[in-house]
C-alpha cells in the first residue's frame, strides 16, 4: 500500500480539496483507497459525503481511545473508504500530552490493520492511503508523517504560501531522521493556479528552480518533483463540497475534474524516488 | 483602547491580510495601533515589513518567558507598532500545558502595559490593538479572545469556510461565559469576494440572513453585523506581502486599497453592540 500525507501548515492552500479529489480519482481508476481525515474541521469527511458525527467511531477514537482503524472506517463509494474526523480531534494535543510515543499511534494502528498490511489471504487490501492534515505542524500532522511513506504538498502560488515551504521541509527532515526513515516528499502540486497572473508564474518558477537547483539537498526531499499538473482556480471545486461530492461527480466536464484526473495519473505513475 | 482579535479556525480566509491592512488603514487615519502577531507562521510580521527573528523579543517571550508587552513591541511605521511572532510560538501549547491560567497570560500582559491601559500622563497611548490569530482554536487564539473586547471574523464566501462558523460562534460564547464577559463578535467581513459567482452571493446571503434572523441568539454574537464592505479578490493583495508593505503602500489605487480603507472606516465607526 502506498501511503501519502497531504500536508502544509499554511491554511487554505487546497489540502482538503486535493485529498478528496485525488482519493476519488485513484478510486475511479480502480485503486482501493482509504482516506483518513486528521483535521478537526472534518472538511474532507464532509466533502467525501460522510456526515461528521454520524458514525459511532472516528479518527479520534483510533488515536486516543485505542480502537483499531477498521472499526472507524466507513464505505464512501466504489473503492473508497473514509476514516472520518471528529471535532474532538482539536483536543488531541492535550489528551495525549503525557503519553509517551504519542506521535507513533497512527502508525501502529495502520501497521496492525489487515487491509493496510495485507497477507496473501486478505480480502480487498488497500492500494492507497491518503491522509488530509490540518493547517499546523502539531501532533496530528506529526502522526500522519510518522505513519506514511510519502508527503504531497499542495501549494498556492502566493508569497505567504511559499514562505512556509522551508519550515515544512525542515519538519520532513526531522521526522525522516528521528521517527520515520522511509518518509519522502513526493512532490509539490500548485493549486488555485491563476494562469496569467505574474505572481503565479513567478512563484511557480521559484519553486521549480528550488527543487531543480544543485544546492545541498536532504534525501527526504532532494528528489521531490513539482507536478506538471497545475490545479487551476475553478469555482466548481469550491461548490462541490457543499453537495458532499468529488469534482468528478459534481462537475465532470470542468477544469477541476480534468486537473485532478491528470494529477492522479501523475501520482499513480510516480513512486517516491523514481 | 479598542482591542480586536481577527480569528477564524478555517485556513486561508484572509485573517493576516485583514489584520495588517486594517491596522495600517487605522494608523493612516491617525489612530495609534498595536498589531500583535500570534500566528507562528509570522505572516503578519512579514507583511508589516518586520523581519521575523530580527528583534530580540517576540510574542513568544511575552507569553512564555514573562517579558512585558512593551519590551517586544517594534515600531513599524507612522502610528503603528508590531509585536512580532516567532516560530517558537508553535510549541506554546506544550510549553504552557502545565501552567494554570495559561489562557489569561496575554490579557495580563496587556492590562499591565501603560500604552494599552493609559493614565492621563501616558505618552502616546494606543487607540487600537489588532491581533492576528493562527488557523486553529487552540491556546493562542484562546489567549487572544480572553484578552480583547471584540472579534472580527474574516470569511471567504465558500462552503467549507461557512461550515466552521458555528464552531467559532460556540467558542466565542464559551470564552464570554467563562473567561472574558466583555467579549463580543463585532462582525463578519467577506474576503476574497468574487462578485458574479453564484457561490459568493449564496454564501453572502446565507451569512446575512443568519445574523438578521430572529432565532435564539447569544449576547456574545447576537448583535454582530456583516460589514457592508466586501473585500474583493484582487491579486495586488497577494503581491503586497512579498514587499513587506500594506496594500496602501504597494498599490494605493487598487480595489484592495479601496476595500480595506472602507472596512477600516466601518470598523472605526462601529463599536461592539452599537
Ligand atoms: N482550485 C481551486 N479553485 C477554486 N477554489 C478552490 C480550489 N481549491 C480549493 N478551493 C477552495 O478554496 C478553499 C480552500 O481550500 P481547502 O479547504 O481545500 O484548503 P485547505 O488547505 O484544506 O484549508 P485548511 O488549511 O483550512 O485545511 C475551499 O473553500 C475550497 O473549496
Ligand atoms: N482579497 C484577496 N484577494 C486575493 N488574494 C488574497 C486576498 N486576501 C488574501 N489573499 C491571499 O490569499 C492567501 C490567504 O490569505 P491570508 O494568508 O491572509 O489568510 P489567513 O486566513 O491569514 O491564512 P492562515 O489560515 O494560513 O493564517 C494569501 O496568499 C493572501 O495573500
Ligand atoms: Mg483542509
Ligand atoms: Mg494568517
Amino acid at each position: 500500500m502506498r501511503s501519502i500525507a497531504v500536508a502544509n501548515q499554511k491554511g487554505g492552500v487546497g489540502k482538503t480539496t486535493t485529498s478528496v479529489n485525488l482519493a476519488v480519482a485513484l478510486a475511479r481508476a480502480g485503486r482501493r483507497v482509504c482516506l483518513v481525515d486528521l483535521d478537526p474541521q472534518a472538511h474532507a469527511t464532509l466533502h467525501a459525503g460522510v456526515l461528521p458525527g454520524s458514525h459511532p467511531l472516528s479518527a479520534f477514537d483510533v488515536l486516543v481511545e485505542g480502537h483499531p482503524l477498521a472499526a472507524a472506517t466507513v464505505a464512501a463509494g466504489d473503492n473508497l473508504c473514509v476514516v472520518p474526523s471528529h471535532i474532538d480531534l482539536s483536543a488531541v494535543e492535550m489528551a495525549l500530552a503525557a503519553r509517551s510515543g504519542r506521535e507513533l499511534i497512527l502508525r501502529q494502528r495502520i501497521e496492525a490493520d489487515p487491509r493496510c498490511n495485507p497477507t496473501p489471504t486478505t480480502r480487498e487490501p488497500f492500494d492507497y492511503m491518503v491522509i488530509d492534515c490540518p493547517p499546523s505542524l502539531g501532533l496530528l500532522s506529526l502522526n500522519a508523517m510518522a505513519a506514511v511513506d510519502e508527503v504531497l504538498l499542495p501549494l498556492q502560488p502566493h508569497f505567504l504560501a511559499l514562505h512556509g515551504l522551508s519550515k515544512l521541509l525542515e519538519t520532513i527532515e526531522l521526522v525522516a531522521e528521528h521517527v520515520n526513515p522511509r518518509l519522502r516528499l513526493l512532490g509539490v502540486v500548485l493549486c488555485m493556479y491563476e494562469a496569467g497572473t505574474r505572481l503565479a508564474s513567478e512563484v511557480g518558477r521559484d519553486v521549480q528552480s528550488f527543487f531543480a537547483s544543485s544546492g545541498a539537498k536532504h534525501p527526504a526531499w532532494g528528489s521531490a518533483r513539482v507536478f506538471e499538473t497545475r490545479v487551476r482556480r475553478n469555482i466548481r471545486l469550491a461548490e462541490a463540497p457543499s453537495f458532499g461530492q468529488s469534482i468528478f461527480d459534481y462537475a465532470p466536464e470542468s477544469h477541476g475534474a480534468a486537473d485532478y484526473a491528470a494529477l492522479a495519473a501523475e501520482v499513480d505513475q510516480a513512486a517516491a524516488g523514481l
